[in-house]
């Protein structure tokens, strides 16, 4: 049973390229198979694992032209890790995916007829990351359509707490809609100052806010803030300018050390499962 | 002459709020009468000061109602500091305004009448900011028509340089088709970390590209980093949870000398204009 898991947050600058290229390379690190899914019209997620699309096409090519399939698209990026590269200057591209029909199941699709006719000796992906743009449209629902985990990365301030209800309500929304079976998992806190109060506290806030909705029946009933918090470290900031993960680029390093043990996490809560 | 300033970005987080908000302030407090235009559906810059819509109305209202005058929704932040607050829960906002007749020239249009016929007694703005969204829609184009300066608040980091020439694009496509007094003054370089070799570089190559387009014909020939860049200080992320800007909370911690310093320059730059 793949656990597939999309980082999902409308507000820009976040952490979600970083999160979703690090915990792909963290648990790939670890063994286990894994795919991640540019689904961004920037490909920050392309370009700071250092790939290039396919000859055949990018994944845009493969959610607008339904004759293609996941494997047409895929690209190795180190050891048991896969990648399906994004593009950037697609003027149009949004509007073209919201004219075709099906416009929220293209990834989905494409993602279930591979897993249902795997090529000869390929073993199903153990973990799936979709990075996702900042917005709430029709990529980003793609995206949604195709997991069953919402992970929610965001920065301990002030106002990042201020977009996270409207994030709920489209994960509510998509669930009602679209795939029944979504629900959130958790946020993973970044670019964390843990030297001050400031952060702590809207650490505090989204823990109580997690508390007391445990027992309802919203789709973030289960959901927590991960431990560790990633904290903030250049190191993560150049990763991406050497076409380097921060576990190939330095591991050590205090945010470095993080995302290695919040992979560890996925892991081990993936063998529970 | 009013110094007319569009805080632009399309990536977001970058600091647009934070620095339209605090260079407001700084200006102000200098004794410049200000106004501040929030055009950005979170409504962070309004939520920032801690003001609220008028009663008649918020600056969308404006936008789309054109029997409405700037001085319908105006709302007085602070002393010299004037604000047209947004709202937030607007669905089919873009939709709407993009539907409308001039759609781009709404916001202009609102300026020019008030300059052209100022309420009695009441003294033309000496410094107009407008705060964009993260987008490059109808809204940041409203901006982008109202203004003559551009400033870019962006930080110091490799994946930030990454949206910098489609940004540069969108301001020379709206000088050539709407706007022909635009140009970008600089970039303001937001919650810098002076300790890191990386954010150097990054400014360096800035300055680089800057120092190329010298004696050219495009909008950014006269561009520059602007110094100082701000630093990041907690506080600065504090404030908005107390509804005070940089100037009222800590005018003293590294990010709030910044402001104020930049502030000055802004000041002094006009004084000589
Ligand atoms: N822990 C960290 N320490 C230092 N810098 C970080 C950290 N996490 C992310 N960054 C930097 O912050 C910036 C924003 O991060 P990132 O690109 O991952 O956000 P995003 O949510 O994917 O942005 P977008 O909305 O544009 O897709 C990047 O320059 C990144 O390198
Ligand atoms: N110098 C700084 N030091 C510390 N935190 C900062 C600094 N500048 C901005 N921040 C914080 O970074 C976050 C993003 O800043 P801000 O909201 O100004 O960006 P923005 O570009 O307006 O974002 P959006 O694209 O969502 O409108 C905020 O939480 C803000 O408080
Ligand atoms: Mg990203
Ligand atoms: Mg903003």
């Amino acid at each position: 049973m793949p656990r597939t898991i999309a980082l999902m947050n409308q507000k820009g600058g976040v952490g979600k390229t970083t999160t979703a290229v690090n915990l792909a390379a963290g648990v790939s690190a670890l063994g286990k198979r894994t795919l991640l899914i540019d689904l961004d019209p920037q490909a920050h997620a392309t370009l700071h694992l250092g790939v290039e699309p396919a000859e055949r096409g990018s994944v845009y090519d493969l959610l607008l032209d339904t004759s293609l399939k996941l494997g047409d698209v895929r690209v190795n990026a180190r050891e048991n890790l896969d990648v399906l590269p994004a593009e950037t200057d697609l003027a149009g591209l949004e509007n073209e995916l919201s004219a075709a029909s099906d416009r929220t199941r293209r990834l989905s699709n494409a993602l279930d007829q591979h897993a249902a006719a795997l090529p000869a000796g390929e073993k199903p992906y153990d973990f799936v990351f979709i990075d996702c743009p900042p917005s709430l449209g029709v990529l980003t629902l793609n995206g949604l359509s195709s997991v069953r985990e919402v992970f929610i990365p965001m920065q301990a301030q002030f106002l990042a707490l201020q977009g996270v209800s409207k994030l709920m309500e489209t994960v509510k929304l998509v669930r009602a809609t679209i795939n029944p079976r979504l629900f959130v998992t958790g946020v993973i806190i970044c670019a964390f100052d843990a030297s001050t109060t400031h952060s702590k506290e809207v650490v505090a806030d989204l823990d109580a806010f997690f508390e007391q909705s445990r027992g309802s029946s919203e789709p973030w009933a289960n959901a927590r803030v991960y431990r560790p918090a990633v904290r903030r470290n250049v190191k993560l900031a150049e990763a991406p300018s050497f076409g380097k993960t921060i576990i190939e680029y330095a591991p050590w390093c205090p945010g470095g050390l993080d995302y290695k043990q919040l992979a560890q996490t996925l892991v081990s809560e993936w063998d529970l499962l």
